[in-house]
């Protein structure tokens, strides 16, 4: 038996919305410590990983592991249907359902909503993503201007180079009208309201797909902060963190290289 | 001219 309820149902809405326009369907891996997700995008770019952990729920029980396949669009089409301060409980029978069912109630229950999603067989492939990577540069900045600096670049062009030495972030954008950069420094105080804080090791310079960069701030409303992780060559890690540890939502972006 | 490579170089199956 698995059974999990939400308080509110914006949490997996937002959580959705972060996700849908990247992957189509994937499993829904549930554990006794939460749900979970994992996928890459079908021109295999960037990787998308999601976990919503069991203390996100008012109520979470899972007897044992089971993996869930669902069409992404699909599910947003039921959730829709809640509104953002229902409750939303999930339950699906462990032993190979081939539907999950999603009740829907209002904060004084008296308006009860019951829906089915058909669940799908999805052979996809699990990669180990290490739980502690050692980044050059680390850089957190507020979801909002993580929003603006992406939002704007890549109206310029596709090519976003992101460089990071002390104390400063580099943004720059090269496209057919022409280019542009912005420069964001570390915040000087420890109170300021919207901090920028900046930890580097090495420098960094690397160069990525501005509408992927784009893409990902549909995972603004999870979080007031963003953290962006780079190593050279490497891909870039971005993790934005639902509050009280609830979980997160990263994505893991491929580099572009010269050749 | 600037490749873009594949997340799945980076990441081996689990």
């Amino acid at each position: 038996m698995f059974e999990a309820k939400l308080t509110e149902s914006t949490t997996i809405k937002r959580v959705l919305d972060a996700i849908k326009d990247l992957i189509q369907q994937a499993n829904f891996d549930c554990s006794a410590d939460g749900l979970s997700l994992q996928a890459m995008d079908t021109p295999h770019v960037c990787l998308t990983t999601m976990t919503l952990r069991s203390q996100a729920f008012e109520v979470y029980r899972c007897d044992r592991p089971l993996s869930m396949g669902i069409n992404l669009s699909s599910i947003s089409k039921i959730l829709k249907c809640a509104a953002s301060k229902d409750s939303v409980k999930i339950v699906a029978d462990d032993e190979g359902a081939d539907c999950a069912e999603f009740i829907f109630e209002n904060e004084s229950a008296d308006r009860i909503a019951h829906f089915e999603l058909k669940l799908m067989d999805i052979d996809s492939e699990h990669l180990s993503i290490p739980e502690d990577s050692d980044y050059q540069a680390i850089i957190s900045m507020p979801s909002a201007e993580y929003r603006r600096i992406f939002s704007d670049l890549s109206i310029i062009g596709d090519t976003i180079t992101i460089e990071i030495n002390k104390n400063t972030a580099c943004f720059s954008v090269e496209g057919d009208i022409g280019n542009g950069s912005l420069n964001l420094a570390q915040t000087d105080s420890a109170d300021e309201k919207n901090p920028v804080t900046i930890n580097v090791k090495e420098p960094v310079k690397m160069t990525f797909p501005g509408k992927y960069l784009n893409t990902f701030t549909k995972a603004v409303p999870i979080s007031e902060f963003v953290t962006l992780c780079l190593t050279d060559g490497n891909p870039l890690a971005i993790e934005f963190s639902l509050p009280d540890e609830a979980g997160f939502v990263r994505y893991f972006l491929a580099p572009k290289i010269d050749q | 001219k600037r490749h873009q490579m594949l997340i799945s170089r980076f990441f081996a199956p689990a």
